[in-house]
């Protein structure tokens, strides 16, 4: 555990818990994709199969469960308890667009081709992607609540702070995993463009809105 | 089960 990979861990928390308590104290999920929140939930699903098998650390262990038990809880919320003010008509990302080529690609190009480590990669690729809905609903509606922007920003920091972790393990550890890097890498490129609007808009008090 | 590699990553 390092410094880096520390503070990735609690911006991962702090996006989840922005986005439960902006659901929660507006009882809406405005503006929010649920086809993301469902690949999230598919994302921690598949990837934490080894709690049953490997026990790493009692704070690995804590972390698995919460992201396990709040992705569903969002995605419950999403489509049950606050069904009414989910925005579906902007949420029209094709979930099979990206599940089943991530799918095949877990399958092709893997560690090893065993089932657990088959899921595991498929959860690493579909991460890298699985904020798309939600960037795609964006750019239709052309803007996003501040909360909105602030749990956005905490969530793609996340992964640019694990690639500085992996940067640091190279060096001092000798660790490299080629599938988590190259995915991580991509799925902090693919905030790039919001990352841009937070800094010039949101955090000068604007409210972000898209250039049209 | 046993070829996987264990992740100490979230």
């Amino acid at each position: 555990m390092n410094i880096f990979r520390l503070i990735g861990d609690m911006s991962h928390l702090l996006a989840i818990v922005l986005l439960l308590l902006k659901m929660w104290k507006t009882r809406s999920c405005a503006g929010i994709s649920g086809k993301s929140q469902i690949l999230f939930a598919l994302v921690f699903a598949t990837r934490y199969l080894d709690l049953f098998t490997a026990f790493i650390s009692a704070y690995n262990s804590t972390m698995k469960l919460f992201f396990i038990s709040t992705s569903l809880v969002t995605v419950y919320l999403m489509y049950f308890k606050f069904r009414a003010t989910y925005d579906a008509n902007h949420d029209t990302f094709r979930l099979e667009f990206l599940v089943v080529p991530v799918g095949g690609l877990a399958f092709l190009v893997n560690h090893n081709f065993s089932p657990l480590e088959i899921l595991w990669t498929f959860s690493i690729y579909l991460e890298s992607v699985a904020i798309l809905p939600q960037l795609f609903m964006m750019s239709k509606t052309g803007e996003a609540e501040t909360i909105t922007s602030h749990y956005l920003f905490a969530l793609g920091s996340y992964r640019a702070l694990y690639i500085l972790n992996w940067v640091f393990r190279y060096y001092f550890e000798g660790f490299f995993d080629l599938i988590a890097v190259v995915a991580g890498c991509v799925q902090t490129i693919l905030y790039c463009d919001f990352f841009y609007l937070y800094i010039t808009k949101v955090l000068k008090g604007k409210k972000l809105s898209l250039p049209a | 089960l046993s070829n996987f590699v264990v992740k100490d990553e979230l």
